[in-house]
């Protein structure tokens, strides 16, 4: 990527760049669609041999051949698709490579952010140039092709997984998704359990699915769980209407541009005889209407790109495609076919409000390449999945959020930046968004950690990257979601953006062993079978010992006020007590404990309030006591705890929920 | 209908492997086929769970969740791209 080193403070390396070879012993594992290896982020040049742990390999096939595709950075690339062709029928290899290979760019994407060597020059048509990098840009890159033209399977994920654990890799990055299943049910849990035991760190995307509530995948606690946010980078166009206003949008159109004199100008739903025509929908406009003009879309139902096809298609010179109410403001750049910009929904209506009112309708729109500096950023991409977390409420999630908005990253050779069959273009580089690009961000500053601190536990990791997360702005105001325009909540950015200078030095952790996993399980009140199928353990719960979530040493708090199981007083307060053990990482320090919410009815006791630690390793153990009034189901509120020793702060979001 | 087959991951309790088996493998291949005549393995898993994944019909995944030292019977699951 080419700004989000600097946007995240890595641009000076500031001590997270490992020189020596240890460092580069690191293996990032990505389960995605494959990897195009003979683009220049998987440059090996300066990478000392393969290191003597690793017992991957490359899987050599007909448009792959491991001898050349693989190299001392890029030293795994395997396929699964058997549970895929046992689904669909066999894979048709003149549309898809039965072979690491990657014809979607998916996976070249997420595996190059994550890991990607450094590339000078590097850019979409111009756009977002730079020197390309991943996050752990020293790491090794191990791919697993688990998805394909028609999903990814779970039988194929736990393959991948169980091969991957095998050859050595020390971090798993899985930027895809399911629907929200038990965790002994949901595949890429039960691996991610197993792997988090051999000392994997496991992160996967929070999903797309944002704004709405309790919208998100991947919540099990031993994952590292990631939603998005923007950086400080725009790709600005103007839209000029014959009425003299002035709208801005974004976009990532490159090519001819349209004449100088405006256009007359359309609204989809009025060239159309289709009752959704408005969506620009394949074969829905009326060629003799659009042709020669620019035509308003309307987001949603058919990829954003394609509809810039079909106006194109129809004879339309450009498009200017509008956010509805589900995507508010948010903005996303696209690499159209046709002179397009993106525009939120309140422009968007103006745009719409004119070209149905104005008999002559016009318009021109005009582009602006790359700007940065962006402020405010980070803000909550709208497409982020929400929390709360429908699986486990007692769990907060997501983790943390990471740059996942206009990422340009490495690309497939075998498919335009569109992704689009239509799309004959072909590039390096692509820039596009999702949870599924700030997952890999995230993975590969795990893999810098690791290589700082090869004894730390993938909870140590986790917890280091939450605890150091900021959820303010530099002036102090609240991280702001895009989809309200309001400041995010926890369920929004978790522990808040990742801080990954800092989270080198956390000062302590909230650590967590197998055997705390394993009481969770019980604190869930899993059977045997159910503890068995989800750790590969004969493993009976303690009917002696007090089992409970909120004893759980997450490095954030979700405090749900059921009355009716932890029961209330006369005054009708309810009182829920957490307990947590700090370990401490860093120097001797002595850290005291300051908390804030955003609701003075919940009153919060942390006991102690200081803790002293004189050595490494040292644990020392905190109770929190939540106190609050009834409210009315459904409400919830929030704060922060703050352990500090001046030096380091180790911060922990809390949720209140009222059900 | 109950002859359609779709994609199960069927996970064991390796320690309750019966003696007269060698390998795990042999013991889930004895498995299945106790249970089905034309059911083959896709994969067997030997570190992030144990086990093996096949093409089974309701039925005889049921059948294969009665079976001594089987854990769990989870249909397969479609998970997207992010």
């Amino acid at each position: 990527t080419t700004r989000t080193p600097e946007f995240l403070g890595l641009s000076s390396d500031a001590g997270l760049q490992p020189q020596s070879d240890s460092g580069t012993d690191v293996v990032v594992g990505v389960l995605d669609t494959g990897v195009w290896p003979e683009i220049r982020s998987y440059d090996d040049s300066g990478f000392g041999p393969v290191p003597e742990t690793w017992k991957g390999g490359c899987d050599d096939s007909k448009n792959f051949k491991a001898a050349v595709a693989c190299n001392k950075k890029l030293i795994g690339a395997r396929f699964f698709s058997k549970g895929y062709e046992a689904s669909m029928g066999p894979i048709d290899e003149s549309k898809e490579s039965k072979s690491p290979r990657d014809d979607d760019g998916h996976g070249t994407h997420t595996s190059t952010t994550a890991a990607g060597s450094f590339v000078p020059d590097a850019s979409l048509f111009g756009f977002a140039s730079g020197t390309a990098r991943g996050m752990a840009a020293r790491a090794r890159i191990a791919v697993y092709k688990v998805c394909w033209a028609g999903g990814c399977f779970s039988s194929d994920i736990l393959a991948a997984m169980d091969k991957a654990v095998e050859d050595g890799v020390n971090v798993l990055s899985l930027s895809l998704g399911g629907g929200q299943a038990d965790y002994y049910r949901d595949g890429v849990a039960v691996g991610a359990f197993a792997a988090m035991e051999k000392g994997i760190l496991v992160s996967c995307s929070a999903g797309n699915a944002g704004p709405g509530d309790a919208t998100l995948s991947n919540v099990a606690p031993w994952i590292t769980t990631v939603g998005a946010g923007t950086i400080d980078r725009d790709f600005p166009a103007f839209i000029a209407l014959g009425n003299g206003k002035n709208y801005s949008g974004v976009s990532l159109y490159s090519g001819n541009l349209l004449p100088n004199e405006a256009l007359p100008l359309i609204y989809a739903g009025n060239a159309t005889n289709a009752t959704n025509g408005n969506l620009c929908l394949s074969g829905t406009l009326i060629p003799e209407k659009v042709a020669g003009k620019i035509v308003l879309c309307d987001r949603g139902v058919s990829p954003r790109v394609q509809k810039g096809f079909v106006v194109k298609a129809a004879g339309g010179l450009g498009m200017v495609l509008s956010n509805t109410a589900i995507n508010g403001e948010e903005l996303v750049a696209d690499a159209h076919i046709l002179p397009a910009a993106a525009v939120g929904e309140k422009m968007g209506n103006a745009i719409r409000s004119y070209a149905l009112s104005d008999p002559a309708p016009t318009a021109t729109i005009v582009f602006a390449g790359t700007k940065v500096g962006v402020q405010p950023s980070p803000v909550v991409a709208a497409f982020s999945s929400r929390g709360p977390n429908a699986i486990t409420p007692g769990i907060l999630k997501p983790d943390l959020i990471a740059p996942g908005v206009n990422i340009l990253a490495g690309w497939s050779g075998g498919v335009g930046p569109t992704g689009l069959a239509s799309d004959s273009r072909r590039t390096e580089f692509n820039i596009i968004s999702g949870t599924s690009m700030s997952c890999p961000h995230v993975s590969g500053l795990a893999a810098l950690l690791k290589g700082a601190h090869p004894d730390w536990s993938p909870a140590a990791i986790k917890s280091a990257l939450m605890t150091t997360a900021y959820d303010t702005y530099k002036g102090g105001d609240q991280l702001l979601d895009i989809s309200t325009g309001k400041p995010a909540t926890p369920f929004d950015v978790g522990a808040g953006h990742v801080d990954p200078v800092r989270a080198l030095d956390p000062g302590l952790v909230y650590d967590l062993s197998v055997e705390d996993y394993l009481g969770f399980l019980c604190a869930l009140g899993y059977t045997p079978l159910q503890v068995a199928a989800m750790s590969n353990r004969n493993f009976s719960c303690d009917s002696g010992k007090k089992h409970t979530i909120s004893d759980f040493n997450y490095p954030s708090f979700s405090v749900p006020f059921q009355t009716a199981i932890f029961g209330g007083g006369a005054s009708g307060v309810t009182t829920v007590k957490h307990t947590r053990t700090l370990t401490n990482v860093g120097t001797p320090g002595i850290y005291k404990a300051t908390v804030s919410t955003s609701t003075n009815d919940v009153k919060v006791l942390v006991e102690p309030s200081e803790l002293s630690f004189e050595q490494q390793g040292e644990k020392k153990t905190y109770t929190v006591t939540f106190s609050a009034p009834s409210q009315p189901s459904g409400s919830s509120s929030f704060g922060r705890l703050v352990w500090s020793d001046g030096r380091h702060t180790v911060s922990s979001p809390v949720a209140f929920t009222w059900t | 209908g109950a002859s359609a087959t779709k994609t199960y991951i069927v996970r064991f309790a390796r320690s309750e492997m019966p003696a007269e088996f060698v390998e795990h493998r042999h013991w889930y291949d004895a498995s299945l086929q106790a249970v089905s005549d034309s059911a083959a393995v896709l994969y067997t898993y030997d570190t992030v769970t144990h086990g093996f994944s096949a093409r089974l019909t309701p039925d005889e995944a049921e059948a294969l969740g009665n079976r001594p030292g089987v854990v769990a019977v989870i249909p397969e699951t479609r998970y997207q791209l992010h």
